[in-house]
């Protein structure tokens, strides 16, 4: 398409987008063609990835087999690409991308529903990864804002956070790929104190 | 005895076992070491219907006018479940019925990050409110503190003052508010305090040592300035609809004097140009 992002740009700069002075519903037609502007430029960044993923190890780039997905509200842990219970025999790719002029180091944290999985760097050596609970009050409030945004009402609820340290190139890109079916090793639900009286 | 440490690599935050808030952050690196003490509170938003400035004027969109500070919860221990791990440890707050709040440090981070999620705000006693959170520190700022300019050189602010004309301050909080795109931060001889943030909220340092983040806000009336509706936002779904949740991110660090700008620059682009997650599948042991 020829005017993408042209919409989503032009809101993005004008004075009541930024600040908020807009009526609701004239906020509701923001959000609305902000994520109409998203979800063009999602098929053109994945076409992308997957021509320089594929390009990397194959012979160029002319019809990617790959098909990436995004998560656009993984903030509010929806994800249903790494929450899906992968069939036998598959893995779940994620690659990370780096627009900035500089190697990164982060943490990637991706919603899961089960606790056995484990991380692989993209040479196959399993990296050091953590589990950690997502409270129920988050659930509530993905599922309400999921239905509310999305309209996509979500059929499962993660149950933890896999995080890991994803390392990435200056304009370049990582692959991590997660496993489930095998108990992780280094993966664990960390320790947890709760208080509520005052005693630890 | 009376404090719980939490963070794997060299940043390490004390939080008091007792009060269930942090009270200090210490970095073993470079052996900076600072005293934190969160709080929260909300500005209660003007309706319009007194007559003190001879104005009328309400709070709004536009225009923040607030009547009244108040503490949520400054008394009441907070329930605290901590979460630690190899590669971060976690704090979970609730600090009331429509706001929590989880707290990260990374092993190899030197930063703290703060994710709060705030709302509804409750209207139910006809009071739009504005919610804010303080943060407390030992830094000796003297009136003093800096706010990005839209995201570019960050500016000396003082508070109520004006180098170019004599001020005359009829409101002590809003008067002296600036729109933080970036972040803000404080100095005195030794350290530096930086808060950065993930999106456009309001700030300001009211309180020597302290710097303060508007946000959230639910307003009931409008300010008169021209959107002509009252700040309200509601989102629905599943056959109801409320008030809306926001949830940001906050960053907070402390560095030696003259050190901070580094960070404050680096990592505020790295904010703002977040990696970008893309997922596939793929048989078995076929490595794309």
């Amino acid at each position: 398409t020829t005017d993408l992002l042209a919409d989503a740009l032009a809101i993005a700069q004008h004075h009541d987008a930024v600040s908020g002075t807009s009526k609701q519903h004239v906020a509701d037609d923001y959000a609305k063609r902000l994520f109409i502007g998203y979800k063009q430029a999602e098929e053109l960044v994945s076409n992308s990835l997957a021509c320089m993923v594929e390009s990397a190890s194959a012979s160029g780039c002319k019809n990617p087999s790959i098909n990436f997905k995004q998560c656009p509200l993984l903030n509010i842990s929806y994800c249903p690409p790494s929450e899906a219970d992968l069939a036998p025999g598959k893995k779940l790719v994620v690659v990370v991308y780096n627009a900035l002029g500089w190697k990164r180091t982060d943490v990637i944290r991706i919603p899961v529903v089960n606790e056995n999985v484990i991380v692989q760097d993209s040479t196959g050596k399993e990296i050091e990864s953590q589990l950690m609970p997502i409270v129920k009050a988050s659930i509530a409030i993905r599922n309400y804002y999921a239905t509310a945004y999305a309209g996509e009402s979500p059929t499962s609820s993660p149950k933890y956070w896999l995080a890991f340290r994803a390392t990435v190139p200056p304009l370049g890109f990582n692959s991590y790929v997660v496993t489930s079916g095998k108990r992780a090793v280094a993966a664990s639900i960390p320790q947890t104190f709760h208080r509520t009286d005052g005693s630890q | 005895s009376d404090a719980v440490e939490v963070g794997p690599g060299n940043l390490k935050v004390l939080y008091s076992a007792n009060g269930g808030k942090f009270t200090q952050y210490f970095n073993q690196r470079n052996q900076v070491r600072s005293s934190l003490e969160q709080s929260f509170s909300y500005y209660s938003a003007d309706d319009g219907s007194k007559d003190a400035w001879k104005d009328l004027q309400a709070s709004g969109a536009y225009v923040f006018r607030p009547n009244g500070s108040f503490p949520i919860n400054s008394e009441k221990k907070v329930p605290v479940t901590i979460l630690q791990g190899p590669l971060l440890d976690e704090v979970h707050q609730n600090i009331s019925s429509w706001i929590y709040q989880i707290t990260r440090v990374y092993k190899e981070k030197e930063h703290v990050e703060v994710e709060f999620t705030v709302g509804p705000i409750p209207i139910d006693n006809g009071i739009g409110k504005e919610l804010v959170t303080h943060i407390q520190t030992d830094i000796k700022s003297n009136k003093t503190f800096y706010t990005d300019s839209n995201g570019r050189d960050f500016l000396k602010r003082i508070r109520d003052y004006r180098a170019d004309w004599d001020l005359q301050v009829n409101q002590p909080a809003a008067g002296n508010y600036y729109p933080i795109n970036l972040g803000m931060f404080l100095k005195d001889n030794s350290n530096e305090f930086s808060v950065l943030v993930d999106r456009s909220v309001g700030g300001s340092s009211l309180v020597d040592g302290q710097l303060e983040l508007m946000l959230h806000r639910r307003l009931l009336h409008d300010d008169g300035r021209g959107v002509a509706e009252a700040l309200n936002e509601t989102v629905c779904a599943l056959g109801k609809c409320m008030g809306l949740t926001v949830q940001g991110k906050y960053y907070i660090r402390v560095d030696p004097v003259g050190e901070g700008a580094k960070w404050r620059r680096s990592f505020g682009q790295e904010i703002y140009s977040p990696l970008l997650l893309a997922f596939s599948e793929q048989d078995g042991d076929k490595f794309t």
